[in-house]
């Protein structure tokens, strides 16, 4: 069995749900934040056999589009100062996966 | 060391918490959505040695009962519309368990 | 490559991300609770290359800290009852975090 972690974008993750959903995945959804753009994202964990690892990764790849997006980050300075730096292009990718092995699932 | 991921119902989830607290698991709280019901849960992660692992899932299933709903899930059609089907019935499992094997826990 | 899973207070997750973002870290925030003092808090999932480990784990050494909390927990009687016990101090340590081994780690 693998344990699958896909962080996406929000402005994927309805369609991805139900793409996914057709053929039977199962998964569960959590809204979290990106560590660098401090922006909500989706992640979704799925339990799902071997087998159909790359089915579910293909589904991911299709739905999950590149995006860029400008932003003009603050510098924190030494002393608790803020300045603006200048504007900058930052590509968010369509989706980052984790595949780790599961040693069981368990349907109590 | 194992990792348990539990995807719980909300009804279980604070009858749950209590029965694992009392003999000294600790574990964190995660609110989720199922991804076919799109409905909240709760997950729980918890770290704990190997040999309590059995002694975790009893508490489980002691605790999470299945239960029934009813539902009438909305067919997308194929240019954008909606269709309402027949109302069906879901049963929620008790209790979804991931079991991974961790390789540290560290206290920091 | 390693996936980490950090439960931080939320005192210092705002430091760390500043910390883990410098020397390039990418992670995921989600906004947890802690299961037995139920308070907020919050756990970062980071994914890394084997020999980055020892650096992350320094960055989180070096800014999170154990700290204490009075609380006077609820005890739970027999039939619904709820007596109060006398205040307790509970400390709450720095950072608890999970190491798992990441079969693979997919951008895309
Ligand atoms: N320390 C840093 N320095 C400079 N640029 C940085 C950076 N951290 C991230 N970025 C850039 O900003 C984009 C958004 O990152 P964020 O952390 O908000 O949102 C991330 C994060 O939530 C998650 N993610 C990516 N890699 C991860 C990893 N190794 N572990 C955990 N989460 C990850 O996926 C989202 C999209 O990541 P993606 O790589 O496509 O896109 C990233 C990357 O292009
Ligand atoms: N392999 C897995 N990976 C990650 N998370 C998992 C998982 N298996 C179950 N879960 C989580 O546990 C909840 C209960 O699943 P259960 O299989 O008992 O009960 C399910 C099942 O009876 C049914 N169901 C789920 N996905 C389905 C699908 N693709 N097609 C038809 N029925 C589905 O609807 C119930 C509620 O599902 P929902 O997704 O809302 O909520 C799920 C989901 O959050
Ligand atoms: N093995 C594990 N698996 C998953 N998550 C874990 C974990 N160990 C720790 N955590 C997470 O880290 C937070 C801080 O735990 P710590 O052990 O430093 O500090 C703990 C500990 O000193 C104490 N504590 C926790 N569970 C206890 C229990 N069952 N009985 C007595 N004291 C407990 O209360 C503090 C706060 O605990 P809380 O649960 O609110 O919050 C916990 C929980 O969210």
């Amino acid at each position: 069995m693998k344990l699958l972690i896909a962080i996406v974008q929000d402005e994927d993750a309805g369609e991805l749900m139900q793409k996914l959903t057709r053929p039977g995945f199962q998964f569960t959804k959590l809204a979290t934040t990106g560590g660098f753009l401090r922006a909500g994202n989706t992640t979704l964990i799925m339990g799902l056999e071997d087998e159909r690892l790359q089915e579910s990764l293909d589904c991911i790849e299709n739905i999950c589009k590149s995006r860029k997006q400008l932003i003009t980050p603050p510098i924190m300075g030494g002393a608790g100062e803020v300045y603006l730096s200048y504007p900058m292009e930052v590509t968010i990718g369509g989706a980052t996966v984790f595949v780790l092995d599961m040693e069981q699932l368990i349907k109590i």
